[in-house]
């Protein structure tokens, strides 16, 4: 060995630079592809389900945009002569019931402003017994059941999707702890997370002052009974910024509250917030309901307030605009946690309460009328705020709502009030 | 579009137990119009 160490000739000679180069690409992509594929807990090579193919046809196509221009062909308007003949073809095709629209035709610019019309006043009757849930919108109730502890939302045909993916993940640590103590299904679990520390009842009540049966809320801008409930009155109206609605007009169509409301905002004026939030008996167990109802394309598409409840805050999902059609929902696993969506969580008599809003490709807009801030669908900011996002690793944009009062520590709403609409585009 | 309610409210575990829980009025594939009730405890 020693004398072939010494005798033998070191001869030197050029390497090609690009075999270098190309050592050197090879080991980095290598290094890559692992640690994607540790993050996607896939061993590298190893074959993968990748899901519905639709998604896969479907996410090829320029979805956001086709949505964007959609809305903004519809926003063009339509000479008045052709309004009247325009809608009454679109009803005819859709099922659209034209008795029930609050203004004539020649009065809706295009077809965007048809899209977010308005019914007559009592058009939609509010069922007022107590404890009724009501349907928010109009439409066809797809699904509905109870939420099992494995927190997934099982569909009949086999359409699921977590929870979690649902309405978001980060809540806060009180959120977490009732909501995975009601799925752990153990009453006294749900009672520890719920009037523990930071639960609810820690909530503290504003002051209520009997003199005017005023709320004196954080801004300074007092709201009376009626305000709070059913929108404000005429003469408060300059008092105050409109917390509740977007537009002044927007005030005036909310129905009035029903009796129980009234009784319950005084209950929960007098300092009994048990109402409002977890009914006095905490011992009766709890479990988490869902429902699902589709609207299409015919269909009057604001909806409304099910029941009596405070929202304290708003996530807004940016994902894709999917067509939620009931073909595709029953086909594609987990579609409503992959389209654009906006959650609203917040509390009712019975404890936590939401309403996830979906859109899709025709209707990629969602408005909320007492949230000024939200903006959906909009194609070129909403790409910049994606990838800023991403890089930040949140999924969704939130919002907390003040609401009117601190006595309530979000944004009261009446059974039946109007919350917000899909618009087109 | 679509609007996808999820909300506690007391159980409904037919031994008798947690009586006057939740159910809801409303079949698959229903029509539904605003203000109607779905379901109630």
């Amino acid at each position: 060995l020693a004398s072939a160490w010494k005798n033998t000739k070191t001869e030197w000679y050029w390497i090609p630079a690009g075999l270098g180069v190309a050592v050197v690409g090879f080991v980095q992509i290598r290094k890559r592809t692992n640690a994607a594929a540790q993050e996607r807990h896939v061993e590298p090579g190893e074959v993968r389900p990748m899901g519905a193919w639709q998604v896969h046809v479907m996410s090829t196509l320029p979805l956001k945009a086709l949505s964007y221009y959609w809305g903004k062909f519809n926003e063009i308007p339509l000479p008045v002569w052709l309004r009247p003949a325009g809608f009454k073809l679109y009803s005819f095709i859709f099922g659209v019931n034209l008795d029930e629209v609050e203004q004539p035709l020649t009065e809706y610019r295009n077809l965007a402003e048809f899209f977010y019309r308005r019914l007559k006043p009592g058009a939609r009757p509010i069922d007022e017994r107590h404890n009724v849930v009501v349907s928010p919108a109009d439409g066809k109730v797809l699904q509905f059941g109870e939420i099992r502890s494995t927190g997934q939302v099982e569909q009949v045909k086999g359409m699921t999707y977590s929870l979690d993916a649902l309405l978001g993940t980060q809540q806060t640590p009180n959120d977490a702890a009732v909501a995975h103590a009601v799925l752990s299904e153990d009453p006294q679990a749900t009672t520890a997370a719920r009037f523990g520390p930071g639960g609810d009842s820690d909530k503290t009540a504003a002051v209520y002052s009997d003199t005017h049966k005023e709320f004196a809320n954080v801004n300074g801008i007092s709201y009376t009974l009626p305000d709070l409930l059913s929108g404000p009155s005429e003469n408060t109206k300059k008092q105050k910024r409109s917390w509740f609605f977007r537009k002044s007009e927007d005030a005036s169509t909310t129905p009035s509250s029903t009796v129980d409301d009234v009784t319950v905002a005084a209950d929960l004026a007098s300092g009994q917030l048990s109402s409002w939030f977890a009914p006095g008996d905490a011992h009766q167990q709890r479990r988490l309901f869902f429902a699902v109802i589709y609207l299409a394309p015919g269909d009057y598409h604001r909806f409304h307030s099910p029941v009596p409840w405070v929202v304290e805050r708003r996530r807004h999902f940016a994902g894709e605009l999917y067509s939620v059609s009931p073909y595709l929902q029953n086909r594609l696993p987990g579609l409503f946690t992959l389209n654009e969506r906006v959650v609203l969580l917040g509390r009712w008599r019975h404890g936590m309460y939401s309403m996830t809003l979906v859109g899709a490709t025709n209707v990629g807009s969602i408005k909320i009328n007492f949230d000024r801030e939200l903006q959906t669908n909009s194609f070129v900011k909403l790409a910049e705020q994606e990838k800023e996002m991403q890089k930040e690793g949140i999924s969704f944009e939130e919002a907390t709502y003040r609401g009117a009062s601190a006595l309530l520590g979000g944004q009261p709403l009446t059974k039946g009030a109007e919350v917000g609409g899909f618009n087109l585009g | 579009s679509t609007v996808v309610l999820v909300f506690e409210a007391p159980a409904n575990d037919g031994q008798g137990e947690g009586k006057g829980g939740f159910r809801f009025t409303v079949k698959r594939g229903q029509t539904v119009k605003v203000g109607e009730a779905i379901g109630g405890v």
